[in-house]
């Protein structure tokens, strides 16, 4: 889960 | 979103204007590798395979649509368009895809901190992005007459790359939960690779001569 609200960049 | 991020994003963009003018409006693509913006396109797929399942801002989506559609674009008009097509340097642009693709595959299946396609796609398409350039600027090296809107290119493309990385010094003080070695690492290699072509692009700039790169 920790990852998942990291991949906000393109 | 931080003014680093966003500068960032907007000399991506502007980079790939850059090339779509030069490739549409002189018509030619001279000087551009193609290997490198099949690579791109090919970063671009594997990353935003997410695009339906992953919303996290519509500027995002858009973006990703918008980056997904241009590389297409450019790598459409290389390949097929009858008059540009004839001004790719295809005997200059050797660099062998495999050299760049086979160790980031390997590396995303030995890395990945969760195996799911999406998640090894994902970590595959960071370390691929971090080399793809390195096919264009051997080709830039064996180009005589670099045009500006080449050099122009793959400057804002560099630019892109080191305001992100000023966008994650940024973020790594001002958000307690943000933490991305494997991102940070490559997108520092990744700028390190433009070292190189930054000093001899600024000197051209300086004595206002053109841009050339020694072989």
């Amino acid at each position: 889960a920790e990852d998942e609200d990291e991949k906000d960049e393109l | 979103m931080n003014v680093f991020r966003l500068a960032g994003d907007m000399m991506h963009l502007l980079s790939i204007v850059v090339l779509l003018l030069k490739i549409t409006g002189i018509k030619s693509c001279r000087g551009i590798s193609l290997k490198t913006q099949e690579l791109y396109l090919l970063v671009f797929i594997t990353r935003y395979l997410d695009i339906f399942t992953n919303f996290v801002s519509l500027y995002n989506t858009v973006m990703k649509l918008v980056f997904l559609g241009t590389s297409s674009a450019i790598v459409y008009y290389m390949r097929y368009d009858r008059i540009i097509k004839l001004t790719y340097d295809k005997e200059q642009d050797t660099f062998k895809y495999l050299l760049l693709v086979a160790p980031s595959a390997v590396l995303a299946l030995a890395t990945s901190h969760v195996y799911t396609v999406l998640e090894v796609l994902w970590t595959f398409s960071i370390y691929l992005e971090a080399v793809a350039i390195m096919p264009q600027l051997v080709l830039l090296q064996r180009t005589q007459n670099i045009d500006n809107l080449t050099g122009n290119y793959v400057f804002l493309l560099g630019s892109y790359r080191g305001l992100y990385i000023l966008n994650w010094i940024y973020r790594f003080f001002t958000e307690k939960h943000y933490r991305q070695w494997l991102v940070w690492t490559c997108g520092v290699v990744q700028t390190i690779i433009y070292c190189d072509f930054f000093y001899y692009y600024f000197l051209s700039w300086q004595n206002n001569e053109k841009l050339a790169l020694p072989a």
